[in-house]
């Protein structure tokens, strides 16, 4: 099961989205993704619930009580599964500190998780913060995606992340492979082209062939509480997850 | 000396670049701002300084060792002054937690500026998270802006905002005003309009009148380490922040 952490901790680049987008191509392929809402803003689920879960039947009650992650599902678009996010999760960071076991937690959760359940993919949605939550994430996952939306403020933090990851590699003894996502792709602007050269320069390889390219149907679609699959699939947003999604098949995770 | 805190949790709606911005429109009129870039991002301190100082040098030297604000401002721009933030300043959630006297420690420490320095206004940029960071920024705010990009999820971030300004007014015993300030405001969407609509009905009277304008010049300034009007002063961008500082010059703060 691949476990796939979307972080960068500049704001509003497009990880909710990617994550709701993602998933939902991956439904249309008939495969079966669990999220795991790890932002206490509970934007994902949100827009993928119709009523929030109290505090001990959200990721929170991983956290705080051990509750096993299975006991935490909820369904979603018929075949999907989710953990709820919950306000007080912005509570694990002072609750638990920075130590190795707190940041192994969720590793080990899903390692129990995947006995249980039979999912492809787990995808975790990460807040804009890089705490314990986030943290849990990036130990958690075999691959990270760093969305980067087509403008110099977001390639800034996306250029933190690669620096705090090859910190942290030193700590997890592995490397954690990765991609860095272009959202938001707007090619009337040369803007878009200018940081598209900058990341290919930083990130090389790293950087995915695919752009999510900037639509408008992708940012109505949580008003509808739908993805964009379910919107409009003929929207250029829905075609480029999807091809998201086949780049991603092949990547080999050791590299 | 009037104390304006930009801040909404959703991350990416315009907080820092309506910091820089605003302090620009002011430049331009001959006002002299404070800045204090309280991210631990250092997005804003990026943009207007060639070196990050020490962190000793940085707001986090306020917070460790109660050095005074006024021993830590850098001039830029000529005329405007900034406190620089550092990346240290992720640590004063897990240092200080959450009682009274750090909340209210920023305030304290502005009022002691306030006998050495004469600034016509501060302006305090926050990251999208409400700790002890943002808390600090709104305990000392005279004004709140609550800026939202014009899509949904950062009017439900602002709507979440508002929820947490009315419970903390209970603490504070007194009411924060604030304004909400669409950006990115893009004509050419119907979504432009449709979340127009709900932030009127939802923020009334204090949804500002000014919005500011999509404007990609604006997105291209930070790259030039330059605000907007320096960058291209006959840019929307730009006429929008003079606006929108004419709009909030004629705000009676008490109400
Ligand atoms: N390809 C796209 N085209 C148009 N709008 C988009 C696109 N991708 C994202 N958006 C919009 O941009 C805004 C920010 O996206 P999103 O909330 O997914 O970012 P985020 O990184 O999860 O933010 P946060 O840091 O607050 O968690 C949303 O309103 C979203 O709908
Ligand atoms: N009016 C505008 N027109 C075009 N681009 C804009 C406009 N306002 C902001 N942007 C761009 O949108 C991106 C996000 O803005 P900004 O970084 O100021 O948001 P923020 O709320 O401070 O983000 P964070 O939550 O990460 O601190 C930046 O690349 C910025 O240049
Ligand atoms: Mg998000
Ligand atoms: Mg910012």
């Amino acid at each position: 099961m691949r476990r796939i952490a979307v972080f960068n901790q500049k704001g509003g680049v497009g990880k909710t989205t990617s994550v709701l987008n993602l998933a939902a191509a991956m439904l249309s392929q008939k495969q079966s993704p669990l999220l795991i809402d790890m932002d206490p803003q509970c934007h994902l689920t949100e827009i993928l619930t119709d009523a929030l879960p109290g505090s001990q039947r959200s990721l929170f009650g991983f956290y705080q009580n051990n509750t096993p992650l299975d006991e935490l599902m909820v369904p979603w678009n018929d075949a999907g599964l989710l953990i709820p996010a919950h306000r007080e999760l912005a509570k694990v960071d002072s609750i638990f500190g920075k130590g190795p076991s707190i940041l192994n937690r969720l590793r080990s959760g899903l390692d129990n998780l995947e006995k249980k359940i039979s999912a492809d993919t787990i995808l975790l949605d990460c807040c804009p913060y890089l705490g314990v939550l986030s943290l849990n994430a990036v130990f958690a996952a075999d691959l990270m995606i760093v969305p980067i939306s087509s403008d110099f403020l977001s390639l800034q933090g996306a250029q933190k992340v690669e620096k705090t990851l090859k910190a942290l590699e030193n700590v997890l003894k592995r490397r954690v492979p990765r991609r860095y996502l272009l959202t938001c792709y707007d090619r009337r602007r040369s803007m878009t082209f200018d940081v598209e050269k900058l990341a290919q320069q930083y990130f090389g390889p790293e950087l995915c062939q695919t752009v999510i390219s900037e639509n408008v149907a992708v940012a109505e679609s949580p008003q509808a509480k739908q993805d964009i699959f379910r919107y409009d699939s003929h929207a250029k947003g829905a075609h480029d997850y999807l091809a998201l999604l086949q780049e991603l098949n092949n990547i080999d995770l050791a590299g």
